[in-house]
């Protein structure tokens, strides 16, 4: 038996948002620990992890872990359905082939549910080592859409260099050029607005600007995202969920062969 | 130019 009931249901919402594009089917994993989901795009390119924490949930009831298989376009069609205000209970037997999502307004006056199909889905379960990152640049997180979304109007993909002078952010495309340097800047007057660049090492690398911009659909979540780089690893792009956890997208970087 | 890697060549299965 399975039972979450989330206050801030919107949060579900703003998490399905921000991986549906990269992600079509994934198994949501739940356990003790909490609700959780790791899952690549079709080409393998990317990967998201997703954890939001027991702790984070009114009430959590996971008897036994349990991995249910979700079209996540579906998923988003029915939390569609829920109020901005709503709470949101995810319920499943176990055994069952059948997700239920039940919906209450906050004054109690409206209570809808919605049960979805499960489906079976092969996934490869991947291992992410602990790493030393090269570079971590924290910064805010609608700043960095821009960026992403401005470079993609020029070319096709980013060089994210790190070096003692900050992090650029460049490319090139049929029209022109175009490079964004960002230095630290702690003097602001909220701690969100500050961009901190911590460089342990020189490092440069390659991205897909495709993959970027599908990052930051999960602005909503954070205002700050932090982006770990190391020339050896794939770039991380996290943004963390208030109280409750993170996502994590993992981009594989254009390696010259 | 570079090629595309994949995250599979970095993080392995469990």
């Amino acid at each position: 038996m399975l039972e979450l009931r989330l206050v801030q249901g919107s949060l579900l919402k703003k998490v399905l948002d921000a991986i549906k594009e990269l992600v079509k089917d994934a198994n949501f994993d739940c356990s003790t620990t909490g609700f959780s989901l790791q899952a690549m795009d079709s080409s393998h390119v990317a990967l998201v992890s997703l954890l939001l924490r027991a702790e984070g949930f009114e009430h959590y009831r996971c008897d036994r872990n349990l991995s249910m298989g979700m079209n996540l376009d579906n998923m988003a069609k029915m939390l569609k359905c829920s109020g901005n205000d709503d709470i949101i209970t995810i319920k499943a037997d176990d055994g069952s082939d059948s997700v239920t999502f039940m919906f209450e307004s906050p004054t109690q006056d409206k209570i809808s549910d919605f049960e979805m199909k499960l489906m079976d889905i092969d996934s490869e379960h991947l291992g992410i080592p602990e790493a030393e990152y090269h570079a971590i640049i924290r910064m805010p997180s609608a700043e960095f859409a821009k960026i992403c979304r401005d470079l993609a109007s020029i070319g096709d993909t980013v060089v994210i260099s790190v070096s003692k002078e900050g992090v650029k952010f460049s490319t090139r495309g049929d029209i022109g050029a175009a490079n964004v340097v960002l230095r630290q800047n702690t003097t602001v007057d909220k701690p969100e607005e500050a961009t901190i660049i911590e460089m342990n090492e020189p490092v440069s690398l390659t991205f897909a600007l495709r993959y970027m911009n599908s990052f930051t659909k999960a602005t909503p979540l954070s205002n700050i995202v932090t982006i770990s780089l190391s020339s050896e690893l794939p770039v991380v792009v996290e943004y963390k969920i208030a109280e409750m956890g993170y996502i994590r997208f993992y981009l594989a970087p254009k390696i010259e062969e | 130019g570079p090629k595309q890697s994949t995250i599979t060549r970095f993080f392995n299965k469990i």
